[in-house]
């Protein structure tokens, strides 16, 4: 996959800075989490453009965001689904 | 009602124009 750099981020509008990150989250999350990676693609895409270059330069940092986002998303489904059930 | 008032997150899909921007409204 070619990578994404900040300079190519730069000449892109601010819509399609976050297009070109989801573009190249997706796959990567899709690895770990197929099922999930669609809606953690877009919880990491909330977070700060900059920080975003950061991850994809440290696949660390990425995969502990990822960690991150899944727990997140995680009790989400449950809050909704405590919500649903009264 | 019955529909969810927390549409979060937003799902990103490639080849799909991204749409959780939050400055743009459909």
């Amino acid at each position: 996959q070619e990578p994404l750099t900040a300079s190519m981020l730069a000449s892109a509008r601010p819509q399609e800075e976050k297009q070109m990150l989801g573009e190249w989250l997706f796959p990567f999350i899709q690895a770990t989490h197929p099922t999930l990676a669609s809606k953690i693609t877009g919880i990491l895409l909330e977070i700060d453009n900059s920080e975003l270059l950061h991850m994809l330069e440290s696949p660390e940092s990425l995969r502990y965001k990822v960690d991150e986002a899944v727990a997140i998303l995680q009790a989400h489904q449950a809050k909704e689904a405590s919500q649903k059930a009264v | 009602n019955g529909s969810s008032s927390v549409n979060w997150p937003p799902e990103f899909r490639p080849g799909e124009p991204w749409k959780g921007y939050p400055n743009i409204d459909p």
